[in-house]
């Protein structure tokens, strides 16, 4: 089984903002600094289950962060949970031994690795949510290279999950 | 040629894992 270190983690965060851009997105998606506020990853996974991220809970995520990393980081806390809370209770499943995100990272410094680590979690939703062919049939139609990392990601989360 | 084989080794390896994981049963209970 294929492991990510660090080098390829910044590759993952790559592949994956590539991956985030087919949800179709209004918010912008196309560098690292455009998700450190959390907004594009909540936006994402409200499209990969509306009933469990409702507009209730997307209500909380602040939409005007700026440059307040404290706000954003508050932001990235709320979609982490919401991610750990959905596997949990809709996925019934665990991810053990599995490095979370440093969403202080993330929110402070747009680490792109932490980054990665988070959009690693989201797609791990999206392949095993209800709607999973809608999206794995998408990933399935992004270029080979692309595929490739967002398979690794998939096995590493794989060898992870815990029922 | 190598090269093409490789690719065709490399596509049929995706396409191998997409589908598996399709056919994967979900772990939500609906």
């Amino acid at each position: 089984m294929s492991t990510l270190n660090s080098v390829d983690r910044v590759e993952l965060c790559d592949s994956l903002l590539t991956w985030i851009q087919t949800f179709g997105l209004e918010a912008p998606c196309r560098t690292v600094d455009d998700l450190t506020s959390g907004i594009v990853m909540a936006q994402a996974l409200q499209k990969i289950d509306i009933v469990y991220f409702t507009d209730n809970w997307i209500s909380r995520i602040k939409p005007e962060v700026g440059d307040n990393w404290r706000l954003k980081i508050s932001n990235l806390k709320k979609v982490l949970k919401g991610i750990l809370d959905y596997n949990q209770e809709v996925l019934q499943q665990q991810i053990n031994d599995f490095t979370l995100p440093d969403i202080n990272l993330i929110g402070e410094h747009s680490d792109a690795a932490e980054l990665g680590r988070m959009l690693q979690l989201i797609l791990g939703c999206a392949v095993n949510c209800e709607q999973k062919q809608e999206y794995i049939q998408t990933i399935m139609m992004l270029e080979e290279s692309v595929q490739h990392v967002v398979m690794t990601a998939i096995q590493e989360l794989m060898s992870k999950e815990c029922p | 040629d190598p090269n093409m084989k490789g690719a065709a080794a490399n596509e049929g390896v995706l396409a191998n894992f997409f589908n598996s994981l399709l056919s994967k049963k979900t772990g939500s209970p609906g």
